[in-house]
Parts: C-alpha cells; structure tokens; sequence
C-alpha cells in the first residue's frame, strides 16, 4: 500500500477527483495554502496499492499537467477610439507536486 | 515513532480525539473532504511510539466500527389518517480508513 | 527526499514560512487543531532533498522554540486605587512537534 499526496490547483481538483473517482480510486481532500505565492490550493491523499500508483500518477498528469493558457485582457483604449481592444496574453497554470509514501500498515474498520 | 493517519466520520471525531487525549496520546485533527460523497469528514494524526500502534487502533475500532442505526423517519400520512406515522429505517455509518506511515526522525522543539 | 511535517502554533506560522522561502525552500500550510487543548494550529508540509532536512530543522527551532514571554495582565484596582496596575505574568508559548518521513518517489509534473 502507498499513499500518494498531491499538491494541486483549486481549479484542476475537482476534474482530478472525479477521474480518480470514475477509475474506482478513493481519495480524500484537504484544503491548504502555498507558502509562497499564500493562494489556496489542494492536498489530495490517494491511498493505493503499489502496482497502481504509476496509473494514479498518470490520472494527475493528463488531468493537471503544467500547461499554457490563454486569457484574454481587456487593453483599455488608447486616442479617441473608445472601445476596449481584446489582447491575448499567455499564462502557464496547472501542475502538481506528487510525494510517494510508504504505508506499514492499512486497515478499514 | 509511527504517524496514524485515520479518515473517520466528524460525528465520531469529537469522541475518537477524548479517548485518545484519556489514554495520554498526543492528536491533531484536519479538516477533511471525502471524494466520493464530497462529505466533510475528518483526518486525525496521531504519532505514536511503534508499540503503541495497536492500542490506538484499538481505540479507533471501538468508537468508529462500521454499524447499523435506527432513524425513524416520518412516513407521510396516507388516506384519510392526518396523523406522520414514525418507520424506523437501518443506515450503516461510522467506519475509519487507517494509514499507518514510518516516521524517520521525531523531534519537539 | 523527505517530508518534513511540523505541527507549530498559528502565531509562528507566518514567519516561519517567510524564513523557509527566503532559503529557497517550498512549503504548504494545512489548518489543524490541537486535540487536547483544541485551539487552531498550523501543519505545515516541507518536502526536501535528505541533505537538507537538518538545516530545514533549525530553521523551525530558530523560530519556534518554546520560549517564555512576558504579558502584563491588568490586575483590577483593589482599595480607594481607581487604576489597574499592569502585572507582569510568564506564560510558554511557541514550540513545534516535527515528524520526517521518507518519500519513496517525488514528481512534479
Ligand atoms: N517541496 C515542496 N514541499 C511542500 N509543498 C510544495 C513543494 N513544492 C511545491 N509545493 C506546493 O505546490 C505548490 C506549487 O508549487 P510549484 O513548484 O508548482 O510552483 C511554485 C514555485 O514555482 C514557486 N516557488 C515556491 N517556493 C519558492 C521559493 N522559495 N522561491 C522561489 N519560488 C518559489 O512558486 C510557485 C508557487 O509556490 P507555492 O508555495 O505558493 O505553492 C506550492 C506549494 O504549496
Ligand atoms: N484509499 C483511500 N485513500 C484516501 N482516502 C480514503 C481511502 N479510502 C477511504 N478514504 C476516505 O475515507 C472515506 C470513507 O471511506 P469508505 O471506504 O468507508 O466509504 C466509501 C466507499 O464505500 C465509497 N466509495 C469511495 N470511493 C468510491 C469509488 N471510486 N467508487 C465507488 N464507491 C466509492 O463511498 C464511501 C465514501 O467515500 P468518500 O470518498 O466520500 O470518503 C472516504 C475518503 O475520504
Ligand atoms: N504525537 C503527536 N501526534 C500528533 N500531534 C501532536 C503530537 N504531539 C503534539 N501534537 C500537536 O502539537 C500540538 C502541541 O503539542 P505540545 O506537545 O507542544 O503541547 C501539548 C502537550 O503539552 C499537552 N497535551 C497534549 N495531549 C495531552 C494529553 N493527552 N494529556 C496531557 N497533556 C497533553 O497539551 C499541549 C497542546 O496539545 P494539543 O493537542 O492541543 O496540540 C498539539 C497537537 O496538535
């Protein structure tokens, strides 16, 4: 048995829980806070049998995978026209950190 | 040192955390969601001396064993009888999910 | 890698965190309680190289060692005096209680 903690983005966690929900995998989440950028994030345990944590790593991949997306910024106008001109900017969101842990011991009572 | 990581049902949490704090162990509690239910439960954290282990489960099983309870639920009345006719109906709750994880090195400062 | 889990007190906290970021170090904070005095507490998660572990250690006992701190408690007026005398009373605060525990595979993906 191996417990898998994830650190993930609010906005990927509940797309990941549902992935790992629908493959039949059990996961518990806990709300937390990054200590640099102080945003709030996801602490996801997924306690899992050993030979399946390569395919649980492989769900948070394709689910929360760093990855470039592209807002679009409101560029207030400029001379007379009055019209506020739509400007795509890229910003990179996503990601997850995945610790692997040793389990001695699991039971369900 | 061991650290007991145990998911249990926050109804059962108040009780759990007195009977171990009774039996001199140290706790912490985390506010928890379940992925399934997307019910609010809790993790409880317990570093425990390697020997101990068994007795804090123990704990556990006793107060948080799957069971059967009785709710009664009203049953609407039917035809002419203006009267809610209690129906005892069985839910299982309780239960507890218990990692039990090697703990390198233990230091208070 | 090893993750360092330390259970501090909210109040220490915040600098605690400042100081592990500035050394490069990148940590997530959970809420908890204490069991026993059931006041809000901070775990907080370090995942680090091996190597590391010691200098992350005193890092939290620079800032959270128990320590006793002076508070001047208003002690009601007794007699004709109609002014509260500030008394000075010790109280312990701070302290942390730290768990490391090895990490058998690390990813960030
Ligand atoms: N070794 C570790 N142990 C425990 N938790 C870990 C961890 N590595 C990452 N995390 C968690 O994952 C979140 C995202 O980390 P990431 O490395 O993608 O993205 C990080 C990283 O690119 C950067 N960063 C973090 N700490 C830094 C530092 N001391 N100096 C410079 N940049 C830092 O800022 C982003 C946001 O960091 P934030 O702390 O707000 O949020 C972090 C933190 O909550
Ligand atoms: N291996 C594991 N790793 C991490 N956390 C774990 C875990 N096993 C259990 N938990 C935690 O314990 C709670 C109760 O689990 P239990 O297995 O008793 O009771 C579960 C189980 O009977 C069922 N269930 C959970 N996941 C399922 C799934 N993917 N498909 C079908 N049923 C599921 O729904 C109940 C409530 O699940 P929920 O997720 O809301 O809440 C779970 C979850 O928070
Ligand atoms: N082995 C362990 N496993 C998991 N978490 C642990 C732990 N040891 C300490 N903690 C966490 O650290 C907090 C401070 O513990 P400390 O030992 O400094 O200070 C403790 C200790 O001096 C005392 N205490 C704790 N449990 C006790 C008990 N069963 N009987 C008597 N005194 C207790 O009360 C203070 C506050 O305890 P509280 O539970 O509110 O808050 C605890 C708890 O959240």
């Amino acid at each position: 048995m191996k417990l898998v903690l994830a650190v993930v983005q609010d906005d990927d966690s509940g797309e990941l829980i549902e992935r790992l929900v629908k493959n039949k995998y059990s996961a518990t989440k806990l709300a937390s806070t990054g200590g640099f950028l102080k945003e709030g994030n996801t602490t996801l345990m997924v306690g899992v049998d050993a030979e399946k944590v390569k395919d649980v790593i492989d769900i948070i991949k394709e689910v929360c995978r760093s990855r470039k997306q592209t807002f679009t910024t409101p560029i207030p106008p400029t001379g007379s026209a009055s019209v506020f001109i739509p400007y795509p900017i890229d910003v990179m969101v996503g990601g997850a950190t995945i610790f692997v842990l040793d389990v001695d011991h699991f039971e369900k009572v």
